[in-house]
């Protein structure tokens, strides 16, 4: 934009001078320096200004665009390829550690104050009086007062585990039981939870089976000659996406920076394994759902499984750049976005059995089970 | 970050001509700002 390239020639040509009068006397070379460092953080400034504002813009050209009905597509993009290339884990922990840095007591209002007016937090729901939260770490992972989150009562809802917006929701029918990402991109059900997940599923196999056994029967009946069995074309069998089970729902919630990051049980529930897929941690706001190929699949996150009074729960948290580590009050040991040792991102999930006296680990609803923690 | 929820819920059969229907109803929509402790969805059990 025309304001940003003039003030950059502004700082430029400022540097320069400072440059000449450095080469013309001693005295002048520190004031030389004094100008070129506040001018060049004035030009990065205005630079990450201008790009986020772009963004912003973007942004709102997309919500214009729904509010017209036209839902955005899935486009990768270069710049989506570059933040594979970034060490992400590396970099979220980097901004963990910053953001547990202890805020002079006098400073914290300040600071949590801003945060709150940049990302829309409720600041009246706080538990405790802002000084009380020594970093922005602890600020961000806050608990609630008390009745701000009642629980709907009646004993026929599923509740919501967190604040967040409703990215996607809807029945798993089709075999395979992919969920969509985006229009023109889904990802499997069975990828998100693991591959040796209890997804209540009619097997491909079993279809198969089936298939063959109706197959037999009718055979039978018509009383085929030898001859014709031999030498029909010999039948090669593709592998058979599974089918849902009938009644398998899903729902996708994202939680924006500012928002309550505790996740709480939907329903009573029995809690029989939790699984960690220690993966990357691409951002996961909209702009990375319509430009990052499996970004759900590919993140960090834990995966707790188990049965209610319906049959089948599962409940998937997961990590992004900013908001990296889980934590998880079933198994306060366990620690995410840890460096790892293994070049390889696709290890399996590590799996642990919840096999307290053979009954899992129960959890009533609403009660906390996981947060989302800086890093 | 995200979380995503994948849960059996109740399925009804349909008196007519004994055909599954899905019984349980979301009563969200896509975009909606939910906090925890508000219903997702709802069912019955008739």
């Amino acid at each position: 934009n025309p304001f940003f390239l003039n003030q950059l020639r502004t700082f430029s040509s400022s540097a320069k001078a400072a440059l000449n009068d450095g080469h013309n006397s001693n005295s002048s070379s520190s004031n030389g320096n004094t100008y070129l460092l506040p001018g060049a953080t004035v030009a990065t400034i205005l630079m990450l200004g201008a790009l986020h504002a772009r963004r912003l813009y973007d942004d709102k050209k997309v919500e214009e665009a729904k509010e017209k009905g036209f839902e955005p597509g899935f486009q990768p993009d270069a710049k989506a390829s570059f933040l594979g290339l970034l060490p992400l884990c590396t970099i979220s922990r980097m901004w963990g550690s910053l953001m547990s840095v202890e805020l002079p007591v006098k400073m914290r209002p300040y600071v949590y104050r801003a945060w709150a007016r940049a990302f829309h937090s409720n600041l009246e729901e706080v538990a405790l009086p802002l000084e009380e939260y020594p970093s922005m770490r602890d600020f961000f992972a806050r608990r609630l007062r008390e009745g701000c989150r009642p629980i709907d009562s009646d004993s026929q809802c599923l509740i919501s585990p967190v604040d967040g917006i409703v990215v996607r929701f809807g029945e798993l029918k089709e075999p395979g039981a992919m969920i969509e990402q985006v229009k023109g991109f889904s990802y499997s059900v069975s990828a998100l939870l693991g591959l040796n997940s209890f997804l209540p599923m009619v097997s491909g196999k079993d279809v198969v089976e089936k298939s063959s056994e109706v197959e037999n029967v009718h055979r039978d009946q018509t009383k085929k000659s030898w001859w014709r069995v031999s030498f029909s074309s010999p039948k090669f069998q593709e592998p058979v996406p599974a089918s849902p089970i009938k009644g398998l729902f899903y729902c996708v919630l994202y939680l924006s920076p500012g928002d309550y990051h505790r996740i709480h049980s939907p329903v009573d529930w029995n809690v029989l394994v939790r699984r960690h897929f220690s993966g990357r941690l691409y951002p996961v706001n909209e702009r990375a759902t319509r430009t990052i190929r499996n970004l759900y699949v590919e993140n960090e996150r834990i995966v707790l499984e188990g049965q209610w009074q319906q049959g089948y729960l599962a409940l998937a948290a997961i990590g992004a750049t900013n908001i990296g580590s889980i934590e998880l009050y079933t198994e306060p040991e366990l620690r995410t976005n840890r460096p790892r040792k293994k070049i390889l991102q696709s290890e399996p999930p590590e799996e642990r059995v919840y096999e307290r006296e053979g009954v899992g680990c129960m959890v009533k609803k609403g009660e906390e089970v996981a947060a989302f923690n800086m890093g | 970050s995200t979380v995503v929820l994948v849960f059996q819920a109740p399925v009804a059969k349909s008196t007519k001509d004994n055909t599954p229907s899905t019984d349980f109803r979301f009563n969200i929509k896509r975009g909606d700002r939910i906090h925890v402790g508000e219903a997702l969805g709802r069912w019955n059990d008739s």
